[in-house]
């Protein structure tokens, strides 16, 4: 877990790992590297964003509630690392 | 709306006909084979009803553009399932056509009938993961049938707007489609909720 302020557990349910496997799973952070405060953060960010959340770049009761849903498999939209992605983004 | 890097689509002559087919080894228990095709038949016709695509079902799976079937776990394709809930179903991107389903979900077709609170609307599933097969993504609209989360018991089977741009975008709109027609889709299913 990172010193940030990420510390605290933000649900019973769902951990600070598991918030970022399921970044990683959905492409908005890389596989099997550990990932900074600064890139979890932009993560979330795109996240929100794709998932049309409040954006706060936190792990808030809005973002908990999305991740803890099933979901299709495929990977979502993630902007800086797939810039061809948007050519058809209105 | 949102298509794939490169904007991948399926380029055949016009009127574009694609096949599906049903992997006959690997179907769901919670459902008769018959239900299964009943919704899918459904569901490719909601894609149908936009754009100037036909879907015809084939038994000949090997060949069929687009290939359906229920899988458990690691089923080969290095996209392994993660039984009941978490991920429901995948696809890829045209002109791919497998169309894979979790096999560990409690599939359902009738929530009068399937009572489990983990219960999956398959028809949902399947609009949602038809509109992959054609070149869509996901999609940041919630009411968008290509949103990428759906609760248990929930239903979302008709397409919103953005997904008809999107796919119409794409393919082109079908000479009988009516923006009154998806607005009435809409409607009805507004009041049936």
């Amino acid at each position: 877990r990172n010193p940030s302020q990420f510390t605290t557990n933000p649900s019973p349910d769902v951990s600070i790992p598991e918030i970022k496997r399921h970044l990683q799973q959905y492409g908005y952070l890389p596989q099997n590297k550990e990932s900074d405060d600064v890139s979890f953060e932009q993560a979330l960010v795109r996240y929100q964003k794709n998932l049309g959340l409040p954006i706060t770049g936190k792990p808030d009761s809005d973002t908990l509630s999305q991740i803890l849903l099933p979901r299709c498999g495929f990977p979502d939209d993630v902007e800086p690392k797939t810039a061809p992605f948007h050519t058809g983004k209105k | 709306y949102v298509y794939f890097p490169g904007r991948p689509r399926w380029t055949r002559d016009v009127p574009l006909k694609l096949t599906y087919a049903f992997s006959q080894e690997n179907l769901t228990p919670y459902l008769a084979p018959t239900d299964i095709r009943r919704v899918f038949r459904r569901a490719f016709g909601k894609w149908a009803s936009v754009i100037p695509v036909s879907f015809i079902e084939t038994e000949d799976y090997v060949i069929a553009d687009i290939k359906i079937g229920f899988f458990n776990g690691d089923h080969g394709d290095g996209e392994p399932f993660d039984g009941v809930l978490g991920v429901l179903a995948h696809t890829f991107s045209p002109e791919n056509g497998r169309l894979h389903l979790d096999k560990a979900e409690t599939w359902a077709v009738d929530f009068d009938e399937e009572k489990s609170s983990v219960a999956v609307d398959l028809e949902s599933v399947a609009v949602h993961e038809i509109g992959h097969v054609l070149g869509l993504g996901h999609s940041s609209v919630k009411d968008a049938a290509m949103y990428p989360t759906l609760k248990p018991r929930s239903k979302k089977v008709n397409l919103n707007m953005d997904d008809v741009v999107g796919v119409q975008s794409l393919y082109g709109t079908n000479p009988n489609f009516t923006l009154n027609s998806l607005l009435a889709s809409e409607t009805s299913t507004n009041l049936a909720d």
